[in-house]
C-alpha cells in the first residue's frame, strides 16, 4: 500500500 | 489591548466548526493585519491555514502583535454560548492569560460575556512555499463534500485524477470501487454551481479520505472550494470566506507502492 506522507517533509519549519 | 468585533458572529462558529476535528490546540496570531492561525494536525499529515483580515470585522484593534494559545475544543463549548445571529467580541488584554468572549443578541436584550484560560502553546510556523500548481479545480463545495461522503462508504482513500476528461475521484475498498467524474460546466448561469478545471499537465494523486472529509466540514463558509494539485506535493483544500479571507487545509499525499 502507498505509504502516507508527512506534512513536514514538504514545508519547513521557519 | 487585542479587540474584535464581528456582527456576523455566526462565521466564527463555523470556522471554529471547520477545524475543531482537525487540531487540537492552536496559536491564534493577533496582527494589525487580521486574526490567523497556522496548525498541524496531530499526526503532522495535514494543516490548516485560517485568515480572517482586520478589514472583515467591524472593529478592529490590535496594539502589538502576539499569539493567543487556545484549546480549539474548549472554544468550541465557549462559542455553543452564542446564538447564530450573536454579535461577538473578542478581547483580551496585554499580559493576561484569559481571553473575553462577549455574545450580544441583535436586539442588544441579551449579553453573555465568556472568559476562557489561555494555554502556552509551542508551535512553529511553517513556511509554504507559493507553487504553480498542475492543476486547479474550483466546483461547487456541496458537491465536493458529497463526493467525499460517498466514497467513505466504499474505501479510505480516494485518488483525485485531473486530466481533459475532467477531475476524477476515485476509491477501492473491501466491498468494490468506485469511481466519480466531475467534467467542466462554467455555463451555468450561477457562478456558484461552475466546475471549472485549469490544467496545465495531468495530475494524480492518493490521499486518506478521512482528512478530506473532515476539510468538507467548512463547505458552509463557502459555496465553492477550490482544489490544487501538484505531483508528489501537498494538496491545498481552500475555502474563500467572503470579504475576510479563508481555511486553506494541506494534505500530503500518500506516495510510492
Amino acid at each position: 500500500d502507498p505509504k502516507q506522507g508527512n506534512i513536514l517533509s514538504f514545508f519547513k519549519r521557519k | 489591548m487585542f479587540e474584535l468585533r464581528l456582527v456576523q458572529g455566526s462565521l466564527l462558529k463555523r470556522v471554529i466548526d471547520a477545524i475543531k476535528d482537525l487540531v487540537n490546540d492552536a496559536n491564534f496570531d493577533c496582527s494589525s493585519t487580521g486574526f490567523s492561525l497556522q496548525a498541524m494536525d496531530s499526526s503532522h499529515v495535514a494543516l490548516v491555514a485560517l485568515l480572517l483580515r482586520s478589514e472583515g470585522f467591524e472593529h478592529f484593534r490590535c496594539d502589538r502583535t502576539f499569539s493567543m494559545g487556545m484549546s480549539i475544543a474548549n472554544m468550541a463549548k465557549m462559542l455553543k454560548c452564542a446564538s447564530n445571529d450573536d454579535i461577538i467580541t473578542i478581547k483580551a488584554d496585554d499580559g493576561t492569560d484569559t481571553v473575553t468572549f462577549m455574545f450580544e443578541s441583535p436586539s442588544q436584550d441579551k449579553i453573555s460575556d465568556i472568559e476562557m484560560k489561555l494555554m502556552d502553546i509551542d508551535s512553529d510556523h511553517l513556511g509554504i512555499p507559493d507553487a504553480e500548481y498542475d492543476a486547479i479545480v474550483r466546483m461547487p463545495s456541496s458537491e465536493f463534500s458529497s463526493i467525499c461522503s460517498s466514497l467513505s462508504s466504499i474505501g479510505d482513500t480516494v485518488t483525485i485524477t485531473v486530466s481533459k476528461q475532467g477531475v476524477t475521484f476515485s476509491t477501492k475498498g473491501d466491498i468494490g470501487s468506485g469511481n466519480i467524474t466531475c467534467r467542466q460546466n462554467s455555463s451555468t448561469e450561477k457562478p456558484e454551481e461552475a466546475t471549472i478545471i485549469e490544467m496545465k499537465e495531468p495530475v494524480c494523486l492518493t490521499f486518506a479520505l478521512k482528512y478530506i472529509t473532515t476539510f468538507t466540514k467548512a463547505t458552509s463558509l463557502s459555496s465553492q472550494v477550490t482544489i490544487s494539485l501538484s505531483s508528489d506535493m501537498p494538496v491545498v483544500v481552500e475555502y474563500k470566506i467572503a470579504e475576510m479571507g479563508h481555511v486553506r487545509y494541506y494534505l500530503a499525499p500518500k506516495i510510492g507502492e
